[in-house]
């Protein structure tokens, strides 16, 4: 329910006063989520595969995560996407560690990496912060994930 | 850089004291209609001015990065339960880096467009091109961040928002001689990355993870073309009938957690 604390929060006066929000005077209550917008979006590329071989080309280092206990872009439709880049594997399968447990399991392929992450949401830091501070560590350092 | 000290945070409401500077405020991105854009920077607990930036954007599309990325994921503070005050988040990422919350597009929480028309035609174009402009113009109130080490971070829909907008910067990049965003990488998580293969990813793992019976996945395969542009009514049925018949009373983004009530 964290979600409704936002909602509470943000439409504070003296909250948007110091974070000099809605300075004016927005038309509607501050939310997390738009329905106006997602309800009339446009424009929306069917895949992003061509643009991530665009980047891989450009030399950007690219990792992509999956919490799996998200149902609603879950791990299998991640890994069945991210199959049909046919990237060449540069480290093959295996599961990475922290705190003595393991944190999810990791492939590293030319120009990409995947991570599982073990019992997170869709929202992986808020539901195991402790397992995607490592992953955002080993991603910020250009590291693989550890093995133990 | 006026502007960046009008834009300081001297301390939210309820929040405990913090060694690391934050501000937050309004960057313009198109005059003509009037769209701005909010963002919120919390800088990294120790030698910011040595630490990478990074850009966390939520998906939705239509979602605040502030209300997700900033307040129940990776930001420094956590809202309690009365939002009468704050907590620390143990593992915020701004130990390892200055984090850059971005509301985008236009329409999405403080961000705002004086033409409301504009919340009637977003799309995937021009929430890129708008947060072009936005870290073009966000760096000259931060020139300190020109340079520096930088990367994009999001979930979900922003599985699209950041690799489009990682484009663009390298487009632009190769486009101006000496480019003042130095973009390293980016990553995303739990990503809408393709329609058709997510789609079957998705039923997938629904049968796999026994959230729907054997019978409804057979239905769902046989229903739906996952590449075709508007689905069958059989194919919504068949899914209809998954999510309200099958999958129970569970929270779908994190599947052995009941709903909110």
């Amino acid at each position: 329910c964290t979600e409704s604390y936002a909602e509470k929060y943000y439409n504070r006066k003296d909250v948007q006063k110091a974070m000099h929000a809605n300075t004016t005077g927005i038309p509607y209550k501050w939310t997390a989520c738009s329905d106006v917008l997602i309800k009339n979006w446009k424009d929306s590329e069917n895949s992003m595969l061509p643009t991530y071989k665009y980047l891989i080309a450009a030399g950007l280092r690219i990792w992509v995560f999956s919490g799996d206990t998200d149902s609603v872009v879950p791990v299998t439709a991640t890994r069945f996407s991210l199959n049909h880049l046919n990237l060449p594997i540069k480290t093959r399968w295996y599961p990475w560690y922290t705190g003595g447990q393991v944190g999810g399991w990791t492939e590293v392929y030319k120009g990409l990496t995947f991570a599982t992450v073990r019992g997170a949401g869709h929202e992986v830091p808020l539901f195991q912060p402790k397992r995607a501070f490592t992953l955002f560590q080993s991603f910020l350092g250009g590291k693989e994930l550890p093995k133990s | 850089v006026k502007q960046k000290e009008l834009d300081r945070i001297w301390a939210l409401p309820g929040q405990p004291k913090v060694g690391f500077s934050q501000f937050s405020g309004y960057v313009t991105v198109n005059e003509k209609h009037g769209r701005a854009l909010f963002y919120w920077l919390t800088e990294a607990t120790s030698f910011p001015e040595k630490k990478p930036l990074v850009l966390w954007l939520n998906g939705g599309p239509g979602c605040s990065s502030v209300a997700y990325g900033a307040s129940e994921e990776i930001g420094p503070f956590r809202i309690n339960k009365t939002a009468s005050s704050l907590y620390l988040n143990k593992y915020s990422w701004n130990r390892e880096a200055n984090l850059l919350f971005l509301e985008s597009p236009a329409g999405v929480g403080f961000s705002y467009t004086n033409t409301s028309s504009d919340l009637k035609d977003s799309g995937d174009k021009r929430t890129a091109q708008d947060a072009l402009i936005f870290l073009l113009r966000w760096m000259s109130r931060f020139p300190e961040y020109k340079y520096r080490e930088f990367y994009i971070a999001g979930e979900s829909y922003a599985g699209h928002y950041v690799p489009q907008l990682a484009k663009k910067i390298v487009e632009y990049n190769k486009a101006h001689s000496n480019p003042i965003i130095n973009l390293k990488g980016f990553i995303v998580g739990n990503a809408v990355t393709d329609n058709y293969y997510d789609s079957i990813g998705t039923v997938t793992f629904w049968w796999t993870h026994a959230i729907i019976s054997d019978q409804t996945y057979k239905s769902i395969l046989k229903n739906c073309n996952f590449s075709a542009e508007k689905a069958s009514s059989a194919c919504d049925d068949a899914v209809y009938y998954a999510m309200n018949h099958e999958f129970g009373d569970i929270d779908q983004y994190s599947i052995y957690t009941p709903t909110c009530t």
